[in-house]
């Protein structure tokens, strides 16, 4: 349980990151 | 996209999976012209979980009686936490220019390497669960063998109240991962198969009863009774086997699809 809460926040974090990378791109393409 | 082994790792993983592969479209389109906002705080949040992932992973090693999990625990954890660093680097190369291209292509590794670890770490943990499984499965199989040794009722008593914890439990761990694996066909096979033992578990009782009965009565049909109870235990036994078996496949398993 508490691996998959770990997980759970790492790809809450990573998701977020990557959103935040992609959020500029987006808006040029 | 990755194809996931069971719905709770396919939860957790499938958003970023589709996050990071959107990130790598783009790269690779040669369309992320625009510069890199600061990635500093997102990229310290991440940080800051792989960190206390790996802290629990090692807990749990630490705790765990399981070997195979305590030696392919830590290649998992090494992966993410190589990849966190990636990202961090990443951070420093995009803070000082938003259109560095080392820095692009370490957040697509970074960001990958989180993905692939973690999902290697969930892995590793689904596998000892797996394994928890097979040994209750194991244990039901082995008991199944003391049948051919009960001879009087009070004893076939005491056999019952013990095998059927044992098969209630089985049955409700199977049935619960059947429910979780996202292979339908692998699911839907062990579904079958636990329902198909429980119909099974009467009539061995019932063929033990049996072969007690003709005992009491001097020992006449004694072989029918006999065989009687080999071909339940047989079929239970083989049962399992074919569950154990089952629960071992990954996602990507095909073979049943030839059944």
């Amino acid at each position: 349980e508490q691996i998959l809460e770990a997980a759970k926040s790492i790809a809450t974090a990573t998701t977020a990151l990557v959103k935040a990378a992609s959020a500029a791109q987006k808006e040029l393409v | 996209m990755p194809v996931f082994h069971t719905k709770t790792i396919e939860q957790i993983l499938e958003p970023v999976a589709n996050q990071v592969s959107q990130l790598v479209i783009i790269h690779e389109a040669g369309e992320d012209g625009a510069p890199v906002p600061s990635l500093e705080a997102p990229i310290n949040a991440v940080e800051s979980a792989v960190m206390n992932l790996a802290k629990v992973g090692r807990q749990q090693v630490q705790s765990s009686k399981d070997e195979v999990l305590k030696m392919d625990t830590p290649p998992a954890i090494d992966k993410v936490e190589h990849a966190a660093t990636l990202l961090k680097s990443a951070s420093t190369d995009l803070g000082q220019d938003p259109y560095s291209k080392s820095g692009r292509e370490k957040l697509i590794s970074g960001a990958r390497g989180i993905l692939q670890g973690t999902s290697d770490l969930l892995l590793v943990f689904d596998e000892a669960e797996v394994r928890r499984i097979c040994q209750v499965c194991q244990g039901v199989r082995e008991y199944l063998k003391v049948s051919e040794v009960v001879q009087e009722m009070e004893n076939l008593v005491t056999y019952v109240k013990n095998l059927s914890p044992g098969m209630t439990n089985m049955s409700r761990m199977v049935s619960q991962r059947s429910e979780e694996l996202t292979n339908v066909n692998h699911a839907e096979k062990l579904a079958y198969e636990i329902n198909s033992l429980k119909t099974q578990l009467p009539n061995l009782i019932s063929s033990m009863k049996a072969f007690v009965s003709t005992l009491k009565d001097g020992g006449r049909a004694k072989e029918a009774a006999v065989n009687n109870r080999k071909f339940y235990v047989n079929n239970i036994s083989s049962g399992i086997t074919e569950i154990i078996r089952l629960l071992q496949l990954v996602s990507t398993d095909q073979e049943l699809q030839y059944d």
